[in-house]
């Protein structure tokens, strides 16, 4: 399985539709400091289900859509595609390549969507159960992480665990 | 479910001593339970020694000791249970030169089964990288995905 | 205590938009009592929003944002009572190129009248420093201290 | 005032008498990781009065003595010294010169001295009373500080506050 594609608009500081490309090697991310970094990572982990707030550093699901600047409008809905080749046959699913859709409105509705099919939430999760790649990935180190894995204060240690077993 | 969290737990094991050795020269790490009798439910504890010390307590560890402490511990899990991409973010931030050089061959060994997406502000995790983004905010507010390439060629952005 | 705290407070506030726009360009930063009722229990609310951008939580800052945040503040509590001496362990860490220059600018100016003890793993900041010691542990587990000086002269350890 | 001299001898990775001199203005301090920066920074602290050993790195406070490595053996002591010229007479004390010295042995007693008399652990922490120099000091920011001032978690952001008061 290869992440191969991902493509943001409205969600966080990409107000405008931003495509990323990747290949099987090592991706560099660079940029100064709030330019956007953290945010492209937070995309990945919401478009593949994850619905804690803390974790997406919002208080609320709603703070991922893109909110304005001085000079542009807030947008009424954030959405992000991931585009997954499934060259391993990894995922139980007969596709190649695999597009997933989440689009959250600022009214609150969400829709989901595997290969542009309509689904649920859950669909997406199952998905990837089993795989490391869900929203509870292991796959994926935020700042900070590194000291709430060490800390006897978090449950953090432990789910790495429980997410490899 | 218990026997299954056990098996995961001794494979984990194995392999952090492995990892942690290839980041410390001649050190020694552990994962255990506190309470083996009760592997759903207890606290894990890590004991790790880098190469030439004494054991102490995770706590006594530098910044530099701690973060290559957690990262053995994940890349051990990987090996276990091998993901098929690993994003970081700026987890080179408290390497120093020489743990950075080694971290980065631990990651080039797990790339050729593994995508990594790597966010760093280090020029040395920029030149491991096969493809580099720059990402810019030239408007306030409004990021921008720009494309870097080494090699001659495509020069936006910067110049590393 | 609660007229002296209310008097302190407000003006750690004064200070904290000051040195903020030092380190943000065009940015605001504000702290609040969330119940000004209750001077001595409130938690105290930090507003941040850099150069440019609307104002957000601080939870949606970036890492190197953060940083400058809290650093701000503390050299706002400075300027309000000052400390003779103040010791940095790797907050420049997180910060790009850019944001270290001007940190390191913000600290040269209270160098002054406040000591600095900087740890660090940047070149830039080992540059800024009047002096410098280098920490080595050819033995392992056992520390030893050299000076290093620039301009010439006593190079032992890092030729930085 | 202006820290003049810091003295190391059995504390923590420094097992030999280590001595630095500082001037008025920046020090840096470098080195690769784990060699013995931090300790430094805690040694500070320690000879100041600190007693909460998680600020310290520690479970408890013997943890702070020299703990020995495959060739040296522990050390029966920790011993600080931190020598403060008192250049604008900030501190309520006649001397120019003021030495503070702080010992612990592995037997649990600590010793405390105010140019070279015995005295109590609170007689130096009354003396930094005020100066923002005590061990709790807002001029010390160690390594993980930053997130715990911004954390709506810990009573950090308010205790800096109230020392400053
Ligand atoms: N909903 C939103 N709408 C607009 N901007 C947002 C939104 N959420 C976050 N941001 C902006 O994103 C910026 C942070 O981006 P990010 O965390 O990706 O930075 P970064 O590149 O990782 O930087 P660093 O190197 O400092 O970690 C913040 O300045 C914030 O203003
Ligand atoms: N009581 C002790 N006796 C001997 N060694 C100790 C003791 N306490 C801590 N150490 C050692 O000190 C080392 C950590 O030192 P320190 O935290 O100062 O590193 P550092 O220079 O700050 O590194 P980094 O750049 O990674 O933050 C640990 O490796 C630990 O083994
Ligand atoms: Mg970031
Ligand atoms: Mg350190």
């Amino acid at each position: 399985m290869l992440l191969s594609r991902l493509e943001l608009t409205g969600f966080k500081s990409f107000p405008e539709r931003t495509v990323l490309e990747f290949n099987g090697g090592i991706t560099g991310v660079v940029g100064p400091n709030g330019c956007g970094k953290s945010n492209i990572l937070d995309s990945i982990r919401w478009v593949l289900g994850e619905q804690r707030t803390s974790v997406l550093r919002s208080a609320k699901m709603e703070e991922v859509i893109f909110s304005g600047t001085k000079t542009l409008k807030p947008t009424g809905m954030a959405e992000v595609n991931l585009i997954i080749k499934n060259n391993r046959g990894v995922l139980p699913i007969e596709y190649d390549n695999i597009v997933i859709t989440r689009r959250l409105f600022r009214s609150g509705e969400s829709e989901y969507y595997l290969n542009k099919n309509r689904c649920r939430l859950k669909d997406i999760m199952e998905l990837f159960f089993d795989t490391g790649m869900g929203p509870h990935a292991y796959s994926v180190i935020q700042q900070g992480m590194i000291d709430s894995i060490l800390s006897d204060k978090t449950e953090d240690r432990r789910s790495l665990f429980e997410e490899a077993a | 479910a218990e026997q299954r969290f056990l098996k995961t737990f001794d494979a984990i094991e194995k392999n952090y001593q492995n990892v942690f050795s290839k980041l410390f020269e001649n050190g020694e790490a552990h994962v255990e339970l506190e309470d083996p009798s009760l592997p759903l439910e207890s606290p894990i504890r890590i004991l790790a020694r880098p190469g030439g010390k004494k054991l102490l307590s995770v706590a006594q560890l530098s910044g530099g000791e701690r973060a290559l402490t957690a990262i053995s511990l994940l890349f051990a899990i990987y090996l276990v249970k091998p993901s098929p991409f690993c994003i970081l973010d700026e987890v080179d931030a408290p390497l120093d030169d020489i743990n950075l050089v080694r971290f980065l061959q631990l990651i080039k060994g797990f790339a050729k089964d593994t995508q990594f997406i790597v966010i760093t502000h280090n020029k040395l995790t920029m030149e491991a990288s096969d493809i580099l983004y720059g990402v810019t905010m030239e408007n306030p507010g409004v990021s921008k995905v720009v494309s870097v390439r080494f090699g001659g060629g495509n020069g936006d952005g910067d110049n590393n």
